[in-house]
């Protein structure tokens, strides 16, 4: 995290906030209740308290503004920048103005207000952007649920910095961003993806290109901003052009950057039982596709669209070698690349053997 | 529609300048005299927001660097006040 140059900060941990005028696009109970949520954000981690007042004086004024609005800072119109505010002082100090020609949400589309006001307050309060891609005062915008929503650590640590720890007896903490060479990392899911793979790690992903040596990390709500955190199993369907993300019994399919209509689906569509309630891991390879469950694995024809009679059968049986629960698995040139923990194994499909043994992030070019 | 003239290159570079100026404090620059250390200055702001976002440091505008400069944003800056 970073404070604002000069560390300006409130001599008062109760402030006021007043929302001066309002957008078009949500209601007002919307707005107010949005705005409540964002500010709750902070008050949750930290001995400050904020109060909605309608008198002039309040501490952070809440404005939607457009172009030049008079603060030297025009706005750009839609996209670009969404909205700015200003460190902690008197007059003009604290306030936020968000960019009125954005299209302003309470839902996943562009652009949701809340994970914006909650940043913006954040520089409210006297601090500046974080170059954590996970934290909230990260400079590019990613949609976050508020209803899930919990404040990360880099953020906990900027406030707490300024304003000391939360009255709270037991002291929040929040998620921290992984680390590509972490040799602890572990995977939750991997699926290729029009020859990309992808590497799916609590609400983060890395995408690695095959012939660039670069690898983005950057939040899957920002390719995919309805799908949950936390995604458990991946693959790629090829023939379809899709690829289906797994979390508990629900099942999302994606089409390059696109959430195809009406899922999530419920894993019995495949003919799991109902004792399945989540899959570990989950790989595609000529018509066949391969659900992993503790220790045990399934087997889906694609063409018929049903399991295929004689499953679940044991992993370590029709993959010799491969004894622990699979976290995360994907397809290369016929080899199935087993990840459990930070180890991978490649498993050479037709010799039937494993053939290599290595550190998972060596996958992220660690 | 009167189609933009300018080349992509020219695109490139505004947006890079534009993006600098607002989030990273780069002098604007307006005399012609001016320009040659301009260069250098681009260059050296241009590798502290590569920093920033934890890309390669190449000082050059490539694509991953456009790439994070297109992306809605707060408008405060990245560093100074």
């Amino acid at each position: 995290f970073m404070r604002t140059p000069g560390n300006p900060k409130w001599e008062k941990t109760q402030l006021t906030y007043r929302i001066v005028n309002y957008t078009p696009n949500l209601t007002r109970t919307d707005i107010e209740a949005l705005i409540e949520e964002a500010f709750k954000v902070w008050s949750d981690v930290s001995p400050l308290t904020f109060n909605r007042t309608l008198d002039k004086e309040a501490d952070i004024q809440i404005s939607f503004a457009r172009k030049d609005h008079g603060d030297n800072s025009p706005f750009d119109g839609p996209d670009g920048i969404l909205a700015h505010a200003f460190q902690p002082g008197p007059g003009i100090g604290g306030d936020v103005h968000f960019d009125a020609e954005e299209t302003w949400t309470k839902t996943p589309e562009n652009y949701n207000l809340f994970p914006v006001a909650a940043h913006e307050f954040g520089h409210s309060l006297g601090l500046a952007h974080s170059s954590d891609p996970g934290a909230l005062m990260y400079p590019n915008y990613a949609f976050s649920d508020p209803s899930t929503y919990t404040l990360h650590q880099d953020d906990i640590n900027g406030i707490q910095a300024i304003y000391g720890p939360s009255s709270n007896p037991v002291q929040p903490t929040g998620p921290t961003t992984p680390t590509a060479c972490d040799p602890r990392l572990t995977f939750d899911a991997i699926t290729t993806l029009r020859g990309e793979t992808l590497f799916f790690k609590d609400k983060y992903v890395w995408r690695k290109h095959p012939r660039l040596r670069m690898i983005e990390f950057n939040l899957i709500s920002l390719y995919w901003p309805s799908l949950p955190n936390g995604i458990q199993a991946a693959y790629e369907d090829f023939d379809r052009d899709l690829i289906f993300v797994f979390k508990g019994t629900q099942y999302w399919a994606l089409s390059g950057y696109d959430t195809q209509q009406g899922y999530p689906k419920h894993i019995s569509n495949y003919g799991f039982p109902s004792s399945v309630q989540a899959i570990d891991a989950a790989v595609s390879y000529r018509g066949k596709t391969y659900f992993f469950v503790n220790y045990q694995f399934w087997r889906y024809d694609d063409q018929s669209q049903s399991m295929e009679p004689g499953y679940p059968q044991s992993i370590e049986e029709f993959f010799p070698g491969i004894n622990s629960r699979v976290d995360a698995v994907f397809q290369e040139n016929s080899f199935f690349l087993f990840f459990s923990g930070p180890r991978y194994h490649a498993f050479d499909f037709h010799a039937r053997r494993i053939t290599r043994v290595g550190k998972s992030n060596r996958w992220l070019n660690c | 529609f009167p189609v933009s003239s300018a080349s992509p290159e020219e695109k490139n570079r505004n947006i890079v300048q534009n993006y600098l100026e607002k989030f990273y404090q780069l002098p604007r620059y307006t005399y012609k005299s001016e320009r040659k250390s301009k260069t250098n200055v681009i260059v050296e702001t241009l590798k502290r927001m590569q920093r920033f976002f934890g890309l390669n440091e190449t000082g050059k505008p490539n694509e991953e660097t456009l790439e994070m400069m297109r992306k809605p944003r707060c408008g405060v800056p990245d560093s100074g006040g």
